[in-house]
């Protein structure tokens, strides 16, 4: 179990300072196990400094410099044992443009690569149009939700509340 | 294995039978705020043997049932399917053989949860372990809820862990 | 000091009511002074139903919801004691299209009416389109923040965290 | 009483004096990811007397001082200053007669923070107090820091109170 998870360690830390430098365009992290010094009982760290910045402690770091981090680590351990299925419940919500297209990109290799499954929840318009499929949900009854399937077009019209959706 | 469809009656604000399909590559889900969007993420952590109430934004399991509409009654239960594609054989036995795996889960209101496993009745534990060797699970990393996607870098170094426990 | 309070409490709750009806299209919402009889000890408890649900615990609304009702708690104070300065830090995130719009048109009624001034911070192109001026902040030198103002043209030029502003 | 204007320098990543100008209205603020527009928010709340390093995204006060980057070295103190508008004169004295009200503060690396109100040194009970008067402050219920908007509904109701407490 101990060799086990020392070699899940070292394939994670390798994919996360991979994805790390290519989802900023730079800079460097890694990860260490700390605390104790059997890996069965130590925990996690993790280190990490966007391009041209001093390294700092990870409560440092911005909004969206946290969210494409955590997605960092989560990849890198999605590329080590493959899950089946992900959901990503509206994680680009704290990210400017460049960095959506960024993730999108990164979601597409991975499902390619890793064979993953992807339920990505989304109000981004970029998000929407680089799905392979829309699923809506709408309220047109209030307090009852119904799951319809849309294309982009619809998609867009579906952002006021009320609007039924054009067939 | 890979999960292929998810199916829900009763649950939260689903009150009508809806089919949720899994399909290779990227499926996005959109809608106004309030429709119902997570409540999706949360019937799928609940049919995979989810017990915290808490985790499904409820003080109390009931609370996923159905509570009723201005214009609808509540409902007296709740259940979700969710449908595994089996064709690569890796199920545990006694799935093995079985292209095909359902599970359902069930909660009258004021009653206990039931299992079902392709029909037969089982046990949470039964649930999780074959959700285990399929590689997920209810607190699966991969399942990021609304908001949380930032928790991971707050939290301590030994909460950090469950990412590489499931990575190895 | 205690009637103070409770006319406090009657014109936040006035208020309070008021704008999450107008911020939902329908629905109600009020506070209460609970666990201890004088007001000058008691929590505040928040009732929030949106239009044609059953009321329901605060946790069980979605993020969006959430969002919204606590804008209108907050916005409810400001018309009973009007601040003369509100940071906004990407409030606007969780919100769909519909309810950045009413949003916006709510903050811009507040600005008006009690004279508060706003600082928004957005990453929402069309909460960037409502502001009566934007400044823009770059890191053309990398760890090194500049604020230069720019219109909305530039603004839409600096999704790309590389990109120089265009003159 | 108004906020007119906001001057940071050696703050965070704001290393060269930059001013922010407040006025009437909506002004935006726009700009990538991790360029620095949260800092402005919590140089605004550090200049009104917030002194508890979480609130900043700290672990400890000093490193709100620009701490330097591949290419330039760090610096050694940080200063925000705030100004006021008083022209209605609804000040406390001494400063009710002055139509402008300049609060400064400043932090030397390794040492305490001094405040200084139209030049003249201050305490930090005294700042909170004047921002208090214009019904404001560090910790005012109307600067709402990012993710925080959620936190709202999620807090227990005696934490709640804060809000009330402002209107009154
Ligand atoms: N047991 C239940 N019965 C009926 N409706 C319920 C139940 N539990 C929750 N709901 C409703 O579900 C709604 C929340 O849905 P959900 O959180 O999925 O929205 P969402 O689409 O994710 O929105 P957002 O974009 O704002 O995140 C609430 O408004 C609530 O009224
Ligand atoms: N003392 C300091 N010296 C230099 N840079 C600092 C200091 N403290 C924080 N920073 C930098 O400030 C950056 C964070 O800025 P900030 O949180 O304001 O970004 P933001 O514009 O709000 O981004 P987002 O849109 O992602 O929320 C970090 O990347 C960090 O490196
Ligand atoms: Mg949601
Ligand atoms: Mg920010």
């Amino acid at each position: 179990a101990r060799e086990k998870l020392l070699a899940a360690f070292d394939s994670v830390n390798h994919h996360f300072g991979r994805l790390f430098t290519r989802l900023f365009g730079g800079g460097e992290a890694q990860l260490r196990l700390v605390g104790h010094d059997d890996p069965l009982e130590a925990g996690l760290e993790v280190f990490a400094c966007p391009p041209g910045k001093k390294p700092q402690a990870l409560t440092a770091l911005s909004g969206g410099e946290r969210a494409l981090t955590a997605v960092a680590l989560l990849f890198a351990a999605f590329l080590t044992n493959p899950a089946p299925i992900c959901v990503l419940d509206e994680v680009d919500a704290p990210l400017d443009d460049a960095n959506v297209d960024r993730l999108c990109r990164l979601i597409e290799e991975i499902a390619d690569e890793a064979g993953t499954r992807f339920l990505c929840i989304t109000h981004h318009r970029l998000t929407m149009a680089r799905m392979d499929r829309l699923y809506g949900v709408t309220m047109e009854e209030r307090g009852v939700s119904r799951l319809v399937s849309v294309d982009l077009r619809q998609a867009d019209s579906f952002r006021e509340p009320s609007a039924p959706l054009r067939a | 294995m890979h999960l292929t469809r998810l199916r829900l009656a009763g649950f939260k604000s689903f009150v009508e039978s809806t089919e949720l399909r899994i399909e290779p590559g990227l499926t996005g889900i959109v809608g106004p705020n309030g429709c119902g969007k997570s409540n999706l993420v949360e019937a799928l952590r609940w049919v995979m043997g989810e017990s915290a109430a808490r985790q499904m934004r409820a003080s109390e399991l009931d609370d996923v049932i159905f509570a009723g509409t201005a214009a609808r009654p509540a409902r007296n239960y709740a259940e979700v399917a969710l449908a595994l594609d089996n064709q690569d054989g890796l199920a545990p036995p006694p799935y093995r053989d079985q292209s095909v795996i359902e599970v359902v889960r069930r909660l009258p209101r004021g009653g206990a949860s039931g299992y079902r496993i392709n029909g037969r009745g089982a046990r949470a534990r039964d649930v999780k372990q074959l959700l285990a060797d399929a590689a997920t699970g209810a607190r699966s990393t991969a399942i990021v809820a609304q908001g949380q996607i930032g928790a991971f870098v707050a939290a301590k170094p030994t909460e950090r862990r469950g990412v590489l426990e499931e990575a190895a």
